[in-house]
């Protein structure tokens, strides 16, 4: 928590109150500032002179909240093949990614419009480049727009997350991130923050994302307001650091600017953090603008800690550094970050030393663990090979197996640090294995590279396979990154980061390792004839059977009563609550997945096919008006404001608010007579002078005509022209301009209402007959024509009619 | 199955001898030269006006003799990559 501070900056932006992750000005005392954005600020660093762009599908530089901070220079549309890159607009809104992204780095402070960015000095570009087919000519393309002027570049997409793609950069995305690093800002190497893994889908695991899986990227992960993970976020070894992101319902969310020049909260996921980061880096820069791409890292690593974000997997690496698969080496701390950097020196030439190991066929068999050892010395007789001090460190492998999700692969250094590499993946039922496949981890970052590298791989079928078809590894290259001397030369440096005594370890975890934990063993008391030991659940007063059921009491819950049984839980259950006061699990409401308490509005999940009302903590089949049901949280979400009801999007509107109408699935302000709203300009222009109502500014586009007019033909004439009649339109208020009888070309009315035909034909009694004469119509059929009264049916006015007419 | 892969009418070719041969190769085989591709030397953004913009397959013809092209050291026709936001 961090104390009310005298000096405590305050903005008129209208979303300021909402940022509870930068500043606690609203006094709640709920407040998670931990990055420490705002005491970075009082330093002086806003992202002054440094230059981001956002690689995504536009960004609407015109956007009141980003105008001002926007970079021509620093924008492209690679898509349009132009310069201009603002999004293409249309009535779902698709394309308000990068914009959202936009905002949280450089959204303008102080001007009274949505929120401030974390670099609200910086400037902002963006690169449109999702929004067609993209293809590695694409993204080599967006990587490489103007490297010596961008300085960072920030992505917040990657391969399908469908837990069955293996994807990443193609040969030319891969040499432009090279050359970014080479080259890029005049040799200091550009800087790419990437969206960590996003389990947008369930069954994923972010090192088949070869973007967060590279050492050229900063990976980051997010992490809820309460320090949880998030519902989405894939466990990942290459993760380098997280921020705060969207949650569960009751979570606080982040706010950021939104296409059609609005503000939302509807900005999710590790798409929130890395422009987070690329923000705090922006700071970083401006403190030190000489700071190379991998003293960025660096300083990340130094820096960022754990305070109370929740992982089971926290551990201590060899080098001192805390770390976790889910937020690498935890929350990011700008106000640390300045001011390392401020005092920062370039950290030592990186050195790359590779070691394959032998090329001996392994059989990977089901339920047993293949060891595969390698043993380096970090290329120690390479001076220019030689690493002694490991940054990143990648493991390419060639595996054959008949189904890849199977696998689980950790890699264990030789300090003991292990990586997950690979988990299994249940939707993966791919026959190709991996080919040359980098995982990367930063888990042994500071820890000596020499000794023996253990890969360690695990098969377990989940579903049924041919027993006789086994996994084979090939062959696995270890790649160690690092330097060969002490990144930070003690003798001139004190590097010993500020964050280390900001540090504030989670109670009762810190130190021990998990499964120390789960080692320790219950004190072993009497108890009656049964004198075994006790179910670990049990509490003191013993048990009368091994089992968890024959406890007499418990340590944390007991599940169930006397008539169905009864047993001692660690937790309780789905449909359950946990009852602390009483150590019993308590059944929630009907409907309830999750809850805090019995009654009916004390849900916090619902079952399959109910929805949560956050407002009533109930469960609903149905949601109320202005909510749509979300399938993927379960809950009902508001619509947008203005919309009444909405589809599936709180943007997709199928009804709006009083005072407003639809604009494709966009609820507008409903405009006065005369006028319509204009989407792109989003406010209300003048229709053609002859509408009273449109949809847009052309003649062709009236609803209703005006006063005076009347409509023809979907457009508005002060009088019917030639071949119409003034009528009256049924539900019309008024009147229309009708069409006269076909081949007439005036008349006031209809039916036999012609005054005036075409060309070829004559008027009689009021309708146009074709000129045509027969000259035998006495003897042929004029009695028949005229008996019949065929003349008066439009098919048969051709025959002799005319000359029968006149003959009377 | 695999995921099909959808084949575009561009294609990444490498190229020594700078944007005039490369003007020219381009040409001879029916392309257009869209230019270098971003800083990567020698790399140039072809496309190709008479193939099908998306397929299914990487379609053959008179096109693909650009392959065998002495002067060209590397091409990859360009396929659209699934990605998704975060």
């Amino acid at each position: 928590y961090i104390r009310t501070d005298q000096n405590f900056i305050y903005f008129n932006d209208p979303k300021w109150s909402n940022m509870w992750y930068i500043h606690c000005s609203d006094r709640s005392g709920r407040c998670r500032s931990e990055m420490n954005i705002l005491a970075a600020w009082q330093r002086g660093y806003t992202g002054k002179n440094v230059v981001v762009t956002i690689l995504d599908d536009g960004i609407e530089r015109n956007h009141p909240d980003l105008a001002q901070n926007y970079d021509q220079l620093a924008s492209y549309d690679v898509n349009g093949n132009d310069h201009d890159p603002t999004p293409r607009y249309d009535s779902s809104n698709e394309n308000k990614h990068g914009t959202r992204c936009a905002g949280e780095v450089a959204a303008v402070a102080n001007n009274s419009h949505c929120i401030v960015g974390i670099a609200y000095n910086a400037r902002i570009g963006g690169i449109r480049m999702l929004d067609g087919d993209v293809t590695d000519v694409v993204e080599a393309k967006s990587l490489g727009i103007r490297p010596d002027y961008i300085d960072i570049y920030s992505a917040s997409w990657g391969p399908d997350d469908d837990g069955k793609t293996v994807d990443g950069p193609g040969p030319l995305a891969k040499q432009a991130f090279e050359l970014g690093i080479k080259k890029g800002r005049k040799g200091l190497g550009s800087i790419f923050v990437w969206a960590s893994g996003n389990g947008g889908r369930q069954g994923d695991h972010c090192s088949c994302d070869g973007y967060t899986n590279s050492i050229y990227t900063i990976s980051i992960s997010s992490t809820t307001e309460n320090g949880n993970k998030p519902w989405y976020l894939e466990v990942c070894s290459s993760t380098l650091a997280a921020t705060y992101s969207s949650g569960e319902f009751y979570d606080r969310k982040i706010v950021t600017t939104d296409l059609r020049q609005r503000c939302t909260d509807g900005h999710t996921g590790t798409s929130v953090s890395a422009p987070m980061v690329a923000g705090v880096i922006a700071l970083a820069l401006e403190a030190n603008p000489l700071i190379t791409w991998r003293d960025v890292q660096h300083l990340l690593v130094k820096t960022s800690r754990p305070v109370h974000l929740k992982a089971s997997d926290w551990k201590t690496n060899a080098a001192g550094h805390r770390v976790s698969h889910l937020y690498g080496f935890g929350l990011v701390d700008a106000d640390a970050m300045v001011v390392e950097a401020k005092k920062w020196r370039s950290v030592p030439p990186q050195h790359v030393c590779t070691r394959t190991s032998e090329r001996r066929t392994k059989y990977i068999r089901p339920d047993q663990i293949l060891n595969s050892t390698i043993a380096t010395s970090g290329c120690a007789d390479h001076p220019d090979q030689h690493v002694v001090y490991l940054e990143h460190v990648v493991v390419r492998v060639l595996i054959v197996h008949p189904r890849r999700g199977d696998l689980q692969i950790n890699l264990i250094s030789p300090a003991g640090t292990r990586s997950q590499l690979l988990a299994k993946r249940l939707f993966d039922n791919s026959n190709e294995g991996f080919r040359n496949w980098e995982f990367m981890t930063v888990h042994c970052w500071g820890e000596k590279a020499e000794g023996q590298w253990t890969l360690e791989i695990l098969d377990s079928p989940s579903q049924l396979r041919n027993p006789e078809v086994l996994g084979k590894l090939k062959e696995w290259t270890l790649i160690l990154y690092g330097t060969s001397e002490h990144p930070y030369n003690s003798h001139y440096s004190p590097h010993h980061s500020r964050s280390r005594m900001l540090e504030i370890p989670s109670p009762g975890q810190e130190r021990k390792e998990p499964d120390l934990l789960l080692q320790e063993t219950p004190d072993e008391e009497e108890v009656d004839e049964y004198n075994g030991p006790c179910h670990t659940e049990c509490g003191d007063q013993g048990c009368d059977g091994p089992e968890a059921d024959h406890c007499l009491n418990c340590i944390h819950f007991s599940l169930g009563n006397i008539k169905s049984g009864r047993t001692c839980v660690s937790y309780c259950p789905l449909g359950y609550h946990e009852d602390v006061e009483a150590r019993r699990c308590r059944r929630c409401y009907r409907g309830c997945e999750k809850c805090a308490g019995r009654a009916h509005n004390q849900c916090t999940s619902c079952r399959r096919g109910l929805y949560l009302c956050a407002e009533e903590h109930t469960c609903v089949e149905m949601c109320p008006l202005g909510y749509f049901p979300d399938e993927i949280q379960k809950q009902c979400l508001p619509c947008h404001e203005n919309c009444m009801m909405c589809l599936r999007d709180a943007d997709r509107c199928t009804a709006c608010n009083e005072g407003y109408s639809l604009a494709g699935m966009t609820c507008v302000p409903e405009c006065a007579n005369g006028t319509f709203f204009h989407l792109e300009e989003m406010k209300c222009s003048a229709c053609h002078l002859s509408c009273s109502t449109c949809t847009g500014p052309g003649m062709e586009e009236c609803i209703q005509c005006a006063k005076d007019f009347l409509l023809q033909e979907w457009r508005c004439v002060p009088a019917c022209t030639e071949g119409y009649y003034p009528g009256e339109a049924v539900g019309l208020p008024q009147q229309i301009c009708r069409k006269c009888e076909e081949n007439c070309l005036t008349c006031h009315g209809a039916g036999r209402n012609c005054t005036k035909c075409r060309d070829g034909y004559s008027l009689i009694s009021g309708t146009c007959i074709i000129n045509a004469t027969c000259n035998n119509a006495d003897e042929v059929f004029c009695e028949m024509v005229k008996s019949n009264r065929l003349c008066e049916k439009k098919l048969f006015r051709q025959f002799c009619c005319r000359t029968c007419l006149m003959t009377g | 199955l695999p995921s099909r892969n959808i084949y575009t009418n561009h294609w990444a070719v490498r190229i020594s001898g700078g944007r005039e041969e490369a003007d020219k190769l381009a040409t001879k085989y029916g392309y257009n030269n869209l230019g270098q591709i971003g800083s990567l030397e020698d790399h140039y953004h072809f496309h190709h006006s008479k193939v099908v913009r998306r397929s299914a397959f990487s379609l053959r013809g008179s096109h693909s003799f650009i392959n065998m092209d002495p002067k060209v050291h590397w091409i990859q026709q360009q396929v659209v990559k699934s990605r998704v936001k975060r």
